[in-house]
């Protein structure tokens, strides 16, 4: 597989519909501090089934909804969708092109797509898991992760290691 | 293909001491188990020594030093166990301007079999990159993405927008 | 004039807003005092709202917004008791080149009541300098102090030794 | 108080007597990865006092005497002096011109000198304590601790408040 579109709407920072195209190679960010790149790392993280409201840099899973701002009103819901293209058939679908859409409302609920059609959270887990794609540690690496490692326990740095088993 | 947690051991190992020597010019490099004790499981450690040194405890290498070596590992379990993708935010924030030229000349090696989003500030990673997107925040605090540079443009087209780096 | 720790505690809020402000253009900043609970003893939060945005939880801001919110404390309290002197290794790591001439001209004001030494990769902060050393580590491995430029000089007579930041 | 001078020998990576001048004003230290930057910076915390080896980035004391390279043989003794300025006789003594001097064996036998007579560390400690010279935790910002400042439980926060009061 590999990423060929994220399209971020009311998730953090990106209240509006916001669309990256990925590079087959390599695509930079970049942009002043506070401006959302970690949001985008965030986003990707979100969309292929992070659970845990910390790892996403916030308190309770409701942060990651458009807050608002002065000239804003704050939205109900988050989306996230991951255009993927399954070429290699690595995802065991019959589609060659899948996209992975997930929503938050501030109500708490969840829901999860696979080209459009409404599933669960296990089922993208399971999926995702199956494929190799994006369920380990190190295929996120967020912010400050880099300069941390070395202070890390031996179990905690075999953790890593076991995943790439 | 899932090898048994040994033979990925070895060969991360072995991937460890080549990438480490490549970003050190020299020295070596390799993982070490830690057997369990205290009630902790097994873990592993990483053994590094830069060229012309004694062999040394990681926590006497300085900051970039540390961060090159962290870097060194994560390529080594992307070359044994390639994951389809990887998105790395700011891993090369502490590297000067020779590590941050050996990081991105490895990143444009490593990306013919993973696909990278790199986040950074650092003109040399930003100079491997086929795409690149500025992002920045509106006036109304919502993130806004200003520009898409394709393959063979200089970053000046990119306009005012992004920071002058 | 070792004031009590409520006048101290005043005189820091005060000035940690001021510096916040500066630095973000806007917002405002204080400190708050965190009753003694569950055995810990009484803390300190800083609480700080960058501009536009709600009133939030600092675990929201980036990276960098984070290393300016904490530089803003750490001038706030030399404000307010003005140590003879300060060491800063890396602080401005994070920062992108707005923040980073902001911090550099806040330090220009400090630097008439307490003396800095400041390790940097940053060229804004080196043009803030009246001395500048540059550090090497020989075939040898040993630390070798390269040069030294005097007010009014420009950089480049430091010669090939130091990396062209 | 200023800092006028500081000579480092057989500190870690500083095997060669390495002298530093300040400027009253700001002195900016720039190096690449590993030259030795912030090893000038546990200098001073070393030469000011420091007991705590883990303060020095070492498991302990012995690891900051220089431990030799593949062409120079590991050193004896690792020594420090500071020259101060205490024209405005903020330090109880009846010199203007006071050099702190520091010496670490590898028995681990310590020495402490007050412009060149013999003295213990106590006496020091209490000299710099009255004179608010370099004793709190905001004197010396070592790197990585900006960005870590923000995840410090309010407790730790106050530290830093109580120590300017
Ligand atoms: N739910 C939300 N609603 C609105 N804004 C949000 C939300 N969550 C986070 N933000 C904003 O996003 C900004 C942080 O963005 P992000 O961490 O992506 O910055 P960055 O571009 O990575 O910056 P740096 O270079 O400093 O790391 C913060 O200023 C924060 O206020
Ligand atoms: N006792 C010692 N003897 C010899 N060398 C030592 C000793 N202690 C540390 N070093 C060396 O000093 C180097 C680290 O120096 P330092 O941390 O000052 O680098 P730096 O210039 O701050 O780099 P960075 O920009 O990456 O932060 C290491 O490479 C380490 O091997
Ligand atoms: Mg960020
Ligand atoms: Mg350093």
């Amino acid at each position: 597989v590999f990423l060929r579109r994220l399209e971020l709407k009311g998730f953090k920072s990106f209240a509006r519909p916001t669309q990256f195209e990925f590079d087959r190679g390599v695509t930079v960010i970049v942009g002043p501090n506070g401006s959302g790149k970690s949001n985008v790392a965030d986003g990707l993280r979100w969309v292929l089934g992070e659970q845990n409201a910390r790892n996403l840099r916030a308190r309770r899973m409701e942060d990651i909804i458009f807050t608002g701002s002065s000239q804003r009103t704050p939205l109900g819901m988050a989306e996230a969708s991951l255009d993927l293209d399954n070429s290699r058939e690595e995802l065991p679908l019959e589609f060659t092109d899948v996209t992975l859409t997930r929503r938050a409302y501030r109500s708490g609920e969840s829901e999860y797509f696979i080209n459009r059609g409404r599933t669960r959270w296990r089922d993208v887990a399971e999926l995702l898991l199956k494929a190799n794609v994006g369920q380990n540690g190190y295929t996120i690496i967020g912010q400050g992760v880099i300069e941390n490692f070395i202070n890390l326990r031996p179990e905690e740095k075999r953790l890593w290691l076991e995943e790439a088993a | 293909i899932h090898h048994n947690f040994q033979t990925t051991f070895e060969t991360v190992s072995h991937q460890f001491k080549s990438y480490f020597t490549h970003f050190f010019g020299g020295g070596t490099a390799k993982l070490v188990r830690i057997p369990p004790s205290n009630g902790n499981e097994m873990g592993v450690e990483l053994v590094a020594q830069p060229p012309g040194k004694r062999l040394q405890n990681l926590s006497l290498l300085s900051g970039g030093e540390r961060a090159l070596t962290a870097v060194a590992f994560l390529f080594a379990i992307l070359e044994a166990n390639p994951s389809p993708f990887c998105v790395l935010d700011e891993v090369d924030a502490s590297l000067d301007e020779t590590n941050s030229i050996r990081f991105s000349q490895a990143l444009a090696k490593l990306c013919q079999r993973t696909q990278f989003i790199v986040i950074t500030h650092n003109r040399n990673t930003m100079q491997v990159a086929n795409t690149i997107y500025g992002v920045s925040m509106g006036e109304d605090n919502v993130s806004r993405v200003l520009s898409l540079r394709l393959e063979g443009d200089s970053p000046s087209l990119l306009g005012n927008e992004v920071p002058p780096y």
